[in-house]
């Protein structure tokens, strides 16, 4: 598949990070994500919205997160869950 | 990772709309209207119940708002977000519904022209009482916006949804988990428009009563008005004795939390103890705060120590200060102060001489006096007097409800009778429901 455009990949992060399936930013590496966690984030995203969970952010995917919808997050923050 | 499950320990919880949309083609009654239906959907098959008020203290406050409005979740113009709810709990914002005001909101309108508001608010209320978003295509509760879902008058929700709110509030009482329900009456609800305008009135109903010819099933003082209750309707008089509206109000769209399926009530007065209203309807009884009904209600009215079977009338005789219940030929005298009945009770044939044995109800009023109600007619037996005060009984619908002689025979008499009163005239064999061509409008207020 061909490598999402920039701008693209931005909104993409910002979208995950905002509906719970990324961790917040980082303070000291910002917005930065391995590529690894991003795959996973788009697969889980993928699979919630009733897409193949191929974990690559193609067409269908951008589509899906250009869809007018709730501002609540799908999935609790990740680092807001509390210590046992 | 799903969200911790939170949700309402009450099951009585108020609404309104605070703010509406500014440049919508939705009027605001719409807009209430579109609102009550989606919690109705919600409180069809759960426990809950919910009522509008007007004040600032609503549990679900709902707003249309744009871009950041300070809660955390700023909106961002046409599409995008388009609304977000607050989840139950103790924080002064829970169950508080915002809507982007930027949304072309929309009612039976095609996919194609903006957001429907409907399908949107049923979505949000969901969040409202506790439901996280799911990804299961069918839900109402993905997070998606799928387009419009139909009339609101029929919508039914998806199974995984009903399931999931049974699952925090347990199923309503005579709904059946696995049937489908029918179709609800629909004249006892808020009206929609077939398309979208600013339509302020309610139309009347074909089964309203008329004041002039009804005998009352409950009549009551309450914070110093009287209050005469007709069916699923009520009629209300100042402290100076003026009819509010000639019209009568649903009494479920004034008392809230009463259910809505409740034809009448059997009596009603407020506590001299803390002046909270109490209903009375067969075996059970609400107990009210101003107009929204108290957590824990209905009772039965052995709390009371009543027996089964409800009462026809209930007042607070202000010579002593105790209440009166009665039913049948019988009658308890009740320490409101103390919650207990006083022994002796019940006793055969009323205290009061010159009334009659059978009541409709009875009230007292601020000129020291007392009032019972029977058929069409009153009686009023001044302070402290045990006998019905000389030429009584008179007519409950001439001396309190503003009706004629012969409006009080019947209402095919009152066109003519109160364009009469009123000095329009009225030509021979015309009838005038509206009343409008003889400059007499009615205004009937209902919040």
């Amino acid at each position: 598949a061909p490598a999402p455009r920039t701008e693209d990949l931005s909104l993409g992060v910002e979208w995950l990070s905002r509906f719970g399936y990324l961790p917040p930013p980082d303070p000291v590496t910002g917005q930065l994500q391995t590529q690894e966690e991003l795959a996973k984030a788009i697969a889980a995203m993928q699979r919630f919205g009733g897409l193949e969970a191929t974990g690559v952010l193609d067409e269908a995917t951008l589509k899906l997160m250009k869809t007018p919808r709730c501002s609540l997050p799908d999935l609790a923050v990740p680092g807001a869950r509390r210590k046992r | 990772t799903t969200p911790a499950l939170t949700k309402w320990n009450k099951r009585n919880l108020s609404w309104r709309v605070r703010t509406f949309p500014r440049d919508s083609s939705l009027g605001r009654d719409t807009v209430r209207a579109l609102m009550y239906y989606a919690l109705k959907v919600w409180s069809d098959i759960t426990p809950l119940n919910f009522h509008e008020v007007a004040g600032s203290n609503a549990d679900i406050q709902i707003d249309f708002s744009k871009a950041d409005h300070n809660d955390g979740y700023p909106f961002d113009g046409p599409g995008g977000t388009v609304a977000h709810a607050f989840f139950p709990g103790d924080h002064h914002t829970a169950g508080d519904t915002h809507f982007d005001d930027d949304e072309a909101w929309t009612f039976r309108s095609s996919d194609a022209h903006g957001t429907d508001l409907f399908a949107v608010a049923v979505h949000e209320f969901g969040h409202a009482i506790g439901l996280t978003h799911i990804s299961a295509i069918q839900s109402i509760m993905r997070p998606y916006y799928q387009g419009p879902v139909g009339d609101p008058l029929k919508y039914d929700l998806p199974y995984e949804d009903k399931v999931r709110i049974w699952q925090l509030y347990g199923v309503r009482e005579s709904v059946s988990p696995t049937a489908k329900p029918e179709a609800t009456e629909t004249d006892n609800h808020p009206f929609l428009p077939e398309l979208p305008d600013n339509r302020t009135t309610v139309p009347l109903r074909k089964d309203v009563p008329h004041r002039c010819n009804a005998n009352f099933d409950a009549v009551a003082q309450i914070r110093g008005e009287a209050f005469f209750f007709k069916g699923k309707y009520f009629w209300r008089l100042t402290r100076d004795r003026h009819l509010v509206s000639l019209q009568p109000a649903q009494i479920h769209r004034f008392w809230r939390g009463l259910p809505l399926h409740l034809d009448s009530v059997d009596a009603v007065y407020e506590r001299t103890s803390d002046h909270k209203i109490v209903f009375f309807k067969g075996d059970r009884y609400w107990v009210f705060k101003d107009n929204n009904v108290e957590e824990g209600y209905p009772r039965p009215v052995s709390d009371f120590s009543l027996p089964p079977g409800g009462i026809d009338a209930a007042f607070s005789w202000a010579h002593n200060d105790k209440t009166y219940f009665f039913k049948d030929h019988l009658y308890w005298r009740y320490d409101d102060h103390a919650r207990r009945m006083d022994p002796g009770y019940p006793a055969e044939s009323p205290l009061w001489r010159g009334i009659p044995s059978i009541l409709d109800d009875a009230m007292r009023w601020s000129d020291g006096a007392s009032y019972f109600f029977r058929g069409k007619d009153y009686w009023k037996v001044l302070d402290s007097e045990l006998e019905a005060a000389p030429g009584y009984p008179q007519s409950t619908a001439k001396d309190w409800l503003v009706c004629s002689d012969l409006q009080a025979d019947g209402p095919e008499n009152e066109v003519r009778a109160e364009g009469a009163r009123t000095g329009a005239r009225s030509r021979p064999g015309q009838h005038d429901e509206s009343r409008s061509d003889s400059g007499y409008e009615v205004c009937s207020c209902t919040s």
